[in-house]
């Protein structure tokens, strides 16, 4: 279950700070997963009590973006925290799925990839299988360009390592992409090629032993 | 298995009017920390997003009932207990949930619809109600705080199969004025959340 808060002292009226929450709720804690099963108990609230004062923050207020943003990013930081400890996790992933027609076919997409569990254990055994990654997007059940599409891994510092190209697959350099993969943070980006240019940022992680080990102990 | 104690804060910037704490009521078998509170000194505006699932747990169903009747307005304080979901536990399940509110209502002087409530655990069983209404007693009052370490012991109370608590803060400007945001979540398994 994913259960959070968040609480300010800025003066922000509540239909407003509702607005806020949805909007950053949908950018990081709707944008993350780490093992495909949602909770009947999932909840994040917000308070905003105005003790350090300043004016009331509406919806048409001009600091409402500012203030959207700043909790946009925090909740972000939040929800990544969540995917870091995911059961037996032993990686982070961050999908970057660009060029999609709209930011939901983009969304939809990384889900998609996020919940594969044969994607989750390539990430686990260290192995660019961007054949998965492949798979799961063709499935998305969404608009893409499969002459179009291209995959990459991006490394914290250096060139991408480009796996699959305009729909043709490149030369790996095995040695390149087990460097890549051993590190605990990984970046997969899917570009789907249809024109329409929209992106979205989904943070999942790996799967491991530990996460069925911890699953068949735990009981009711 | 990685060690995550690099994301556990040693300290932090937190916002002013609130206090929290967590105690250990004995719902957990462990004995570890099962139930936190977060009060604000003057009452707040309140928002909430929710569990989709067409199965929502009672506190699910009571925060979102709140939320609705108040418009979000003269909220006071959230209340979590870890341990037990309180999820399809039906008529007395929701009635449990309800307690909970109103006991913090009560133990802090607002009203009885001035909390929102979350629960985290096991579905299917009922809530441990006595042990977590005397708790709330207790933990209301000189147990509260706005410490790094009542934050840090905020986020310990809700966690359930979780590594590590998760807290954040930062501080921002906006037209001169510092604001604080502070915040605490739970989550390791069960994990792919939808709300609205």
């Amino acid at each position: 279950t994913l259960l959070g808060f968040f609480v300010t002292d800025a003066p922000i009226a509540a239909p407003a700070l509702q607005k806020m929450l949805k909007h950053a709720t949908d950018r990081s804690f709707n944008c993350i997963s780490v093992d495909t099963d949602m909770s009947t108990n999932d909840t994040i609230a917000a308070l905003a009590n105005g003790v350090a004062g300043g004016e009331l923050i509406t919806e048409t207020h001009r600091n409402y973006d500012a203030i959207q943003a700043e909790i946009t990013a925090f909740a972000k930081q939040l929800a990544q925290l969540v995917v870091r400890d995911g059961e037996g996790a032993t990686k982070f992933i961050t999908l970057k799925i660009q060029d999609a027609l709209s930011y939901e076919d983009a969304k939809t997409v990384a889900h998609s990839i996020a919940n594969s569990s044969l994607f989750k254990t390539a990430m686990y055994g260290k192995d660019a299988n961007w054949g998965r990654i492949l798979c799961a997007t063709g499935y998305a059940g969404v608009e893409v360009n499969p002459a179009k599409t291209s995959v990459s891994f991006i490394p914290a510092s250096g060139p991408a390592l480009q796996l699959l190209v305009n729909g043709e697959p490149e030369t790996v350099d095995e040695a390149r992409a087990s460097e890549i993969l051993d590190q605990e943070d990984i970046e997969v980006h899917v570009n789907l090629g249809t024109g329409g240019g929209h992106d979205c940022e989904f943070w999942t992680c790996d799967m491991s032993h530990e996460y069925v080990t911890i699953n068949g102990d735990y009981r009711t | 298995i990685l060690d995550k104690s690099r994301f556990v804060p040693s300290s932090g910037s937190y916002p002013q009017g609130y206090k929290v704490g967590a105690l250990a009521t004995g719902v957990k078998k462990s004995n570890a920390l099962d139930l936190s509170i977060l009060a604000s000194s003057v009452p707040a505006s309140a928002a909430a997003v929710f569990t989709t699932n067409k199965f929502q747990a009672a506190p699910v169903l009571a925060s979102k009932d709140i939320l609705s009747t108040t418009g979000g307005q003269n909220i006071s304080a959230i209340v979590i207990n870890s341990g037990c979901a309180n999820a399809v536990t039906g008529e007395g399940g929701l009635k449990d949930a309800y307690t909970m509110v109103e006991t913090v209502g009560r133990e802090l002087g607002v009203g009885s619809r001035s909390a929102l409530v979350m629960s985290t655990g096991v579905i299917g069983q009922r809530l441990q109600i006595d042990k977590i209404t005397r708790g709330i007693t207790e933990l209301v009052g000189p147990q509260l705080g706005s410490s790094h370490e009542h934050w840090l012991s905020c986020a310990r109370g809700i966690m359930t199969t979780d590594t590590f608590p998760k807290l954040v803060s930062k501080r921002f400007e906006l037209d001169g004025v510092t604001y604080s945001l502070a915040g605490l979540a739970k989550g390791a398994g069960m994990i792919c959340p939808n709300m609205a």
